[in-house]
């Protein structure tokens, strides 16, 4: 039996080693059995991606090509497999799209190329692979990690679709407005059981939890951003949408509501530092649709300021809304059809698709910028709950 | 280890697609 001799991490170079009949092993421990939810809440951030980079660095280091293809292989369809099985699992897709991200940038950060060695100490300029070059795994794992990112955004949307309409229309949180209901409409909601129970806050209420989750995964901040973006793009879809939709949302009052529940979005924003992620800007169709519900519609001046306010709106869906606009009281009036067909002969030259409703199905193109890390390989310990007694630090 | 002078050897890889047919470590799981 070997005896475990304590040594200095400074003695280490920051590899695993492992025997090639352990390889299955190690993918079945590592991807496929690892429960984000269970034992890796309490590793470092992208600790399997920096385990198997560890193992793949050794590969490297004996120049063993075999291994590394194999290892590499493995590796991405573990992945892929365990994205099949839990694919409908937030967290899981969550953790392996961050790990998949941080396993790409060790490979970038660590390839020996001057461009990705910027930011490295001159101990993580040692560990560079020394033997191969591997610039084409790197794009099949860029391949991978816009397949795991489409599916992340379709499982958070599958989550957030069913608060939407409640929680951002329906629902009212504005108190004397909310009194005044459109006259000779039936409440929609009261037939609906389960989607009466969703507020603006059960929705903030996800968005803190996607975003604590993608924290807690360590994934980059630039990927978050996106991911907010375009969560904020389909509630914002969603929301507009059903106003198109619907009369008993077109009205002086709903528009109010909106414009409230849109600032706390706003102010979520803020709050999590994502003023940037352009992710308000994609809400702009409905913030411009609840001004419209608000402003006055009867002069030829109110529809020069219609017609330059509700530039992200097509004129289908300006047109429908005010069709739609219904007056919660005596004291206004429906919009006159002269004025709408004012507002259509303003816009006629405008060039823009006929299209009435938004792309709900709608992805932006998702980047994943370089993010080295400051951690340095030689420090990293394999928590024995990880069940990795096989692989040796070097 | 002194610094790697000779350049590193490309490896080729297959597409995405194609790794399905590389199953090579994949254990198939008890039901």
């Amino acid at each position: 039996h070997p005896v475990n001799i304590p040594r200095k991490e400074k003695d280490f170079q920051g590899m695993l080693e492992y025997k090639k009949e352990d390889e299955s092993k190690l993918v079945k421990n590592l991807i496929l059995e690892l429960k984000p939810r269970g034992v890796a809440v309490n590793l470092i951030p992208g600790l399997p991606a920096y385990i198997l980079f560890m193992c793949l660095r050794h590969a490297d280091y004996i120049n063993d090509d075999q291994k590394v293809r194999t290892l590499l292989t493995s590796t991405i369809n573990g992945i892929k497999k365990i994205l099949k099985k839990r694919g409908d699992d937030y967290e899981t897709v969550s953790f392996w799209l961050s790990n998949t991200c941080r396993f790409l940038h060790c490979l970038k950060q660590y390839s020996g190329e001057e461009s990705f060695m910027k930011h490295n100490t001159p101990r993580q300029n040692e560990h560079c692979l020394s033997n191969f070059d591997l610039a084409e795994y790197r794009q099949v794992l860029s391949d991978l990690a816009i397949q795991i990112y489409q599916q992340l955004v379709k499982v958070m949307e599958n989550i957030l679709q069913p608060m939407i309409v409640s929680g951002m229309l329906e629902h009212e949180t504005i108190q004397g407005v909310s009194g005044v209901k459109p006259t000779g409409l039936r409440k929609r909601t009261s037939s609906i059981a389960d989607e009466g129970t969703y507020t603006l806050d059960s929705i903030l209420r996800q968005l803190n939890s996607f975003h604590s989750t993608m924290c807690q995964h360590g994934t980059d901040p630039e990927l978050i951003k996106q991911v907010i973006k375009q969560m904020f793009y389909i509630i914002g879809a969603v929301t507009l949408n059903n106003l198109l939709l619907r009369k008993d949302m077109c009205s002086w009052s709903k528009g109010m509501q909106i414009r409230y529940n849109v600032s706390q979005l706003e102010e979520w924003l803020r709050d999590k530092n994502l003023m940037t992620s352009g992710a308000k800007e994609t809400l702009e169709p409905l913030i411009q649709a609840a001004q419209l519900l608000q402003v006055k519609k009867k002069t030829d001046e109110d529809a020069e300021a219609i017609c330059s306010m509700c530039n992200a709106l097509s004129t289908a869906q300006i047109v429908k809304v005010l069709n739609l606009y219904t007056p919660v009281n005596e004291f206004e009036e429906r919009v006159s059809v002269s004025f709408i067909r004012t507002i259509q002969i303003r816009l006629r030259d405008r060039k823009e698709s006929p299209q009435l409703l938004m792309d709900t199905k709608n992805i932006y193109p998702v980047t994943f910028p370089f993010n080295p890390s400051s951690l340095a390989l030689e420090t990293i310990q394999i928590p024995s709950s990880l069940n990795l007694l096989f692989l040796t630090r070097v | 280890r002194p610094p790697q002078q000779r350049p590193r050897v490309l490896l080729k890889a297959p597409t995405l697609a194609e790794m399905d047919e590389l199953n090579i470590s994949e254990e198939e799981e008890s039901p």
